[in-house]
């Protein structure tokens, strides 16, 4: 559902060329769940933004169920972007003057569902991520592993096909982790498709598939090797 | 070196008051190396920020080397902030159009350290935590964990005497936590007294001591339990 072909990402800061993904090329099936390891800096995130459609490559073929990404408008590309994946960001990036239910709703105001509907929608995605309590709160009144909560219940609320997690457990103790990955699990078994960047060594073997990044490149994939 | 007696914090937004800590005392001796837990959203951060004369506590006292912190004029407090405290936060917080050295720099420009010094101190603390190549990239153009080593730079270049660490291996693969680690115990052998909040068990179990935080109270202190 996802293929990626040579792509290479190139940041450039001033005279500096920096190049963060050097030549990876790799598919994702559907329903499959591949968790994404490797030193920090060796460009897991810079993969996932082209992955999720929030960054282009600087060259090479992103190909999203068939059609290629770098040919398609901006209007279709958010309508993917908003409708078929749910990303969970690194940083969070939830919006700093929306309360938790208010960030949590987005990608339902982006598809245009009723407000009664949104509303429900997205109480029932805070309460699975154990975050009820806090629905009214601001991203600044809440603790580090309370906004990740958020920022997950927000990538999953519109029950997307394609979820890109980075780091969803790096804040939170090893209880709220685990209950993290009993919902990620949870919509593997639906059918969806994941990708699951993460520190966390005994949650990437648990997973279908292992691939390895290290300096822009791909230095293992658990899938290649026949068992 | 620092003591809390009957630490209260409660926050109110609107209407509502919400109490994070729930009446802490605890006491820590110069020299020593805790490990603070807790499932996310019991206070960690919160006892961090007053323990770091960030944030005052709504009622009871903080004693820090003696002294009570509430009775202090502005310029005493962020003298001692600034000198004697090194502050990794959960969220980084680095300042944005700054660049890596220019954020590690920071504490020794409040102390009126000379540039050059200043410079040849902070590329030591950047070198040590492995970001060197990066040392002129804004935290725009970092990764997560690239961030939070500068946020660890930034709180260590000043040799302060006490080091409050807020999840400082979050965001980190396994190797780079290890190496951020082997920092932390080399600056407790240097006699300084560090406090590390960490979701990660197995470094919890590695220090001196273990304090577990639940809904704003102290619910374990290992340093009670006589061996
Ligand atoms: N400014 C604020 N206004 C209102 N509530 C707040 C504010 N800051 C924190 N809180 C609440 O206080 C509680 C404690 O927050 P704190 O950040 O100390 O938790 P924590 O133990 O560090 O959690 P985590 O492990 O997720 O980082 C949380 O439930 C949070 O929602
Ligand atoms: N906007 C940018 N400009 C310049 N360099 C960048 C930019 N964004 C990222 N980089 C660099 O690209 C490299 C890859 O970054 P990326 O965020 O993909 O790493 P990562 O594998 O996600 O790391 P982590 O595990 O620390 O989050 C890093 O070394 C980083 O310094
Ligand atoms: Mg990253
Ligand atoms: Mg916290």
């Amino acid at each position: 559902v996802m293929q990626l072909e040579s792509v290479e990402k190139v940041y450039r800061m001033g005279e500096v060329f920096l190049a963060a993904l050097r030549g990876i090329s790799i598919s994702f099936e559907e329903g499959e769940m591949t968790a994404i390891i490797g030193p920090s800096g060796s460009g897991k995130s810079t993969a996932m933004h082209i992955l999720g459609c929030l960054d282009r490559p600087t060259s090479g073929q992103y190909l999203l169920e068939g059609k290629n990404v770098a040919k398609l408008g901006d209007d279709e590309l958010s309508d993917i972007r908003n409708r078929k994946i749910g990303f969970i960001f690194q940083a969070f990036n939830l919006i700093p003057h929306l309360t938790v239910v208010e960030n949590t709703e987005l990608p339902l105001f982006y598809m245009g569902v009723r407000r009664k509907d949104r509303h429900r929608m997205s109480m029932e995605a805070i309460e699975m991520v154990g975050l009820k309590e806090r629905w009214q709160h601001s991203p600044a009144e809440l603790s580090g592993g309370e906004r990740q909560r958020c920022a997950i219940a927000r990538a999953i609320v519109h029950e997307p096909r394609v979820i890109l997690a980075d780091e969803p457990t790096g804040n939170l103790d090893t209880k709220t982790g685990k209950d993290i990955l009993a919902i990620l699990n949870r919509l593997h078994d639906q059918g969806r498709t994941l990708l699951v960047v993460t520190h966390d060594n005994e949650l990437a073997n648990k997973l279908d598939r292992r691939v390895t990044l290290r300096d822009g490149q791909i230095e293992d994939d658990s899938r290649k090797v026949p068992v």
